[in-house]
């Protein structure tokens, strides 16, 4: 079928994928059984293309059910929100084909013309999420208790707490560490 | 607050609340969240005097028991004070909140997550009555056993057997080898003093395959290991170092028949063996710790890139444009790159984790009503989404490391000890290769399914929908 630079099209495009590479395993598994190997030893020689095989049919699942629920969900959101969760799918799908668009040439009618155009209107994608960066994680409400980071507590005060866990350093509680007496100066010393 | 961050927020062009009302499920569930995260952070558990990254494999470990006993104790407050059940487990000791209580993981963790869920999903109606109220009182503490040092994710082959006597009524526990010592369990080491033991029923003679038992290993007095029993800590790992995980052999140990979970199979006292309607029946655990997994990744991926956006926003780099301040990071399309699809990674999998708990609680229920048609596609999704989700949280987390330059292998920026958590889950419950491979077995057969004509369940459907499907 032609390829279908939509997001409902790059989902098909996954699923064709997936099938294919299922294909593949399966066809490979019956030729290596047909040149004389056992179930097990075929199944082992194609366990490379199966783990993959395994991978894409996983995407699939997760594309699906990202798009499926968030345009269910959208139906009940405010415009400003609507566009923002349709930002991100669109984000998601576009980021995982341009990630396999080695699949996608070799089981799919993409041409590269369409992979051009995804490239694009990824780093458009990422554009127009760019304002809403910060608020888009700020919405995970994740407390500084749980954050438990130097850098990502809610004020930002990134340096001073970067600085102040430094200062815990049980290193730093005395000016001249014992090592220094131990080892180092009578190292220093016999080479002065 | 920053200067920068403060603008950022200023400009956003949605009602951050309506979305956080979306991810939690509704405003009131997000109010529930909040007060429960008040309460328990308001105990102040989380509060240490020497950062824990400074103590020893000892301390740390000593450490988590004293949290996990507070959290214990202040969980068994709120169950009184509010008549609620498992949920409050769950709530509080997994996911974000427990671990920012617990940074190196909890030695408890096992206890809720899988003893209790075993003997409610293994145990026959007496054994519940009998070992939940004690699990839930933590009169004991349990832990579950299956993988064996030298066998992992195949538990056919596990080697550790338990034999029926029928003189005495017991099963006799041996481990025949080095290699079928249990090997990695949480909570197994110092602090458990029961555990379900995957082990090889072996009745007059005929081996009957795996099957769990629920043994005592220390004595609840002393907390001495009992006879026969050889248990210890496996030492120190990439992370989670906290969840005190052990070794256990055995050296014919007696339990009474009563110990063998019969919720499925039985072993009379004259050591008939009575059949499981399905030996699958034995997966469930397993396939319900794989989709709290999900849920878990879900939760360590929205920390990560919380710390590595807010970072980028204050962070400012380079000067690309001569007589202009350095831009903030964030500004760069490389930057967006790194931490916008990690954005949208926290919603995509929420969504496929909400969708398949609920196909996990639907296939329990018919399961419970003798259907079984749907667990196979369960447990191959189980399987895969598990895999893909833990590598994929590892990635996300270690582009959020990366993104915040220097400061990010900082243990301060709380993304290394993150990845160690999410790098562990590409291990544990199953190895993801392994795990990709049985989801393979099914897709094949599937497959063949598909060549046939057969209508196939909805996760697959689209095999015979594709052209592709058939190509071969």
């Amino acid at each position: 079928p032609p390829w279908d630079n939509t997001i409902e099209g790059i989902i098909r495009g996954f699923e064709v994928v997936a099938a294919g590479k299922i294909a593949l395993c399966v066809a490979n598994i019956e030729r290596r059984q047909k040149s004389g190997m056992s179930y097990e030893d075929a199944w082992n020689m194609t366990s490379v293309q199966l783990t993959q095989a395994s991978e894409a049919h996983c995407r699939v699942f997760i594309l699906t059910s990202y798009f499926e629920e968030t345009e269910r969900q959208v139906k009940t959101t405010s415009p400003e929100l609507r566009e923002v969760l349709l930002q991100l799918v669109d984000l998601y799908v576009v980021y995982w084909a341009l990630q396999r668009v080695g699949d996608l040439l070799r089981f799919t009618s993409i041409s590269e013309r369409d992979i051009a155009t995804l490239q694009n209107w990824y780093e458009e994608l990422l554009t127009k999420l760019r304002p809403n960066a910060v608020g888009l994680v700020d919405a995970f409400d994740l407390r500084d208790e749980i954050l438990h980071s130097a850098l990502g507590a809610y004020d930002g005060r990134v340096y001073e707490r970067l600085m102040e866990e430094a200062l815990k350093s049980p290193l730093n509680a005395e000016p001249v560490n014992q090592s220094f007496h131990k080892y180092l100066k009578p190292f220093m010393q016999g080479k002065l | 607050v920053n200067p920068d961050l403060q603008r950022e927020r200023e400009k956003c062009s949605f009602n951050i609340t309506e979305l956080t009302n979306l991810l939690d499920g509704g405003p009131q569930m997000t109010e529930e969240r909040r007060r429960r995260e008040a309460t328990v952070l308001n105990e102040g558990i989380h509060i240490e005097e020497v950062p824990s990254e400074y103590l020893s494999h000892k301390e740390k470990y000593e450490l988590a028991v004293k949290k996990a006993c507070h959290l214990f104790k202040l969980i068994r407050r709120l169950q009184e004070e509010e008549n609620t059940g498992m949920e409050n487990f769950r709530a509080i000791l997994g996911g974000s909140l427990g671990a920012a209580i617990l940074q190196d993981g909890s030695p408890l963790t096992l206890h809720y997550v899988m003893f209790i869920p075993t003997l409610m999903g293994q145990a026959s109606v007496e054994q519940q009555a009998y070992w939940i109220g004690r699990a839930f009182n933590l009169d004991i503490i349990g832990t579950y056993a299956q993988t064996e040092l030298g066998h992992g994710t195949f538990i056919r082959g596990l080697e550790t057997t338990a034999t029926y006597d029928p003189k005495t009524k017991e099963f006799v526990l041996h481990s025949p080898t080095l290699t079928a010592y249990k090997w990695w369990p949480g909570g197994l080491a110092h602090t458990a003093n029961y555990c379900i033991v995957m082990a090889q029923l072996y009745s007059n003679g005929q081996c009957h395959g795996i099957h769990p038992f629920i043994v005592q290993l220390r004595d609840e007095e002393t907390h001495m290991p009992l006879p026969g029993i050889k248990v210890g800590e496996i030492g120190a790992k990439l992370g989670m170092n906290g969840t005190n995980n052990g070794f256990l052999g055995f050296e014919h140990v007696r339990i009474p028949r009563e110990h063998m979970l019969m919720k499925n199979c039985q072993v009379l006292e004259d050591g008939t063996y009575v059949k499981s309607p399905s030996s699958k029946l034995t997966y469930g655990t397993m396939m319900f710790v794989r989709v709290v997994i999900v849920k878990d990744m879900c939760n360590y991926i929205a920390k990560a890139v919380t710390i590595a956006t807010r970072y980028s926003a204050v962070r400012r780099q380079s000067q690309p444009k001569p007589d202009e301040p350095e831009p903030q990071i964030i500004d760069y399309l490389t930057q967006q790159h790194k931490l916008m699809v990690g954005i949208s990674t926290v919603h995509a999998f929420q969504l496929s984790a909400e969708w398949i708990w609920n196909l996990y609680n639907n296939v329990t229920a018919e399961l419970d009503a003798g259907d079984m048609e749907r667990l196979p596609e369960l447990h191959a999704l189980s399987c895969c989404l598990k895999a893909v989700t833990t590598a994929d949280a590892a990635e996300c987390v270690e582009r959020c490391r990366l993104s915040c330059g220097g400061h990010g292998y900082m243990l301060a920026s709380n993304l290394p000890v993150t990845y160690g958590h999410v790098t562990a889950a590409c291990t544990y419950e199953g190895e993801n290769t392994v795990l990709l491979l049985q989801t393979a077995r099914y897709l094949v057969k599937t497959w063949q399914q598909a060549t046939g004509g057969t209508v196939l369940p909805p996760t697959v459907a689209y095999l015979s929908r594709v052209g592709a499907g058939r190509r071969s």
